[in-house]
């Protein structure tokens, strides 16, 4: 890996969680 | 064939050396998640990190959650016993870590809790400048850095009235806070490194 983040798959975690929130927001 | 994980994220050191690569993996993303998971929320009700682009969210948290971990996580490394408690609770000497392979970080990762939690900052105080923190991570992969910039000014300023209204005699304590930014920068860069250099072989 050239990224530390992606070795951890950082980026994955914190799109879901950011994500999550738009998810659940009431229209 | 490293035996060991020194990271206080993982439930203890020791490594099952039955266990695949994957599995030890497995387990420590099961502690690493959920801290990682709490830093977005966390970032979610700064004020005005919402207002980012998704993409500067994003690039903030990448480049910043280690270094709100390491100030979330300071009381982990306790200076008065030299020890490091893993999240499993259990407490191992910085010496029983050095045999493990344990390095320059972790005696940088001391200094840098001895010294934040020396400041004696309360609950408010240190969300404040864990906030600041993520703010200030580098911006290397911004897209509006107009706007990131701002946000830290603002949260910078409430920080200050915040420290100035709470320590009116101790107008030191807002520097030695703002001087543990590079501080972070250079534990991150530190850590970015070993990881870099870990294998986890299947």
């Amino acid at each position: 890996f050239s990224d530390p983040a992606s070795n951890l798959g950082l980026e994955d975690i914190i799109r879901k969680a950011l994500m999550g929130n738009l998810e659940e927001r009431p229209e | 064939n490293r035996m060991h994980l020194v990271c206080p994220m993982n439930m203890s050191p020791h490594v099952d050396p039955h266990k695949s690569g994957h599995g030890i993996w497995e387990e420590f993303s099961h502690s690493f998640t959920p801290a990682v998971r709490e830093v977005v929320e966390f970032a979610k009700r700064i004020p005005g990190f919402r207002e980012l682009s998704q993409h500067d969210q994003v690039s903030l948290l990448k480049a910043g959650t280690f270094e709100v971990l390491v100030v979330r996580f300071a009381s982990l490394f306790e200076v008065k016993d030299r020890t490091v408690t893993f999240l499993g609770g259990k407490k191992y000497s910085v010496e029983a870590l050095r045999a493990m392979g344990a390095g320059d970080l972790q005696n940088s990762m001391f200094d840098f809790s001895e010294k934040l939690t020396g400041l004696g900052l309360n609950e408010e105080e240190m969300s404040l400048f864990t906030a600041v923190v993520l703010v200030s991570a580098d911006r290397s992969g911004i897209e509006n850095a107009n706007s990131v910039e701002a946000l830290q000014e603002t949260l910078i300023r409430a920080l200050r009235s915040l420290i100035t209204k709470n320590h009116p005699n101790e107008s030191a304590i807002f520097t030695k806070l703002l001087l543990k930014l590079p501080d972070l920068r250079s534990l991150n860069n530190m850590h970015s490194e070993q990881l870099l250099a870990f294998k986890v072989h299947p």
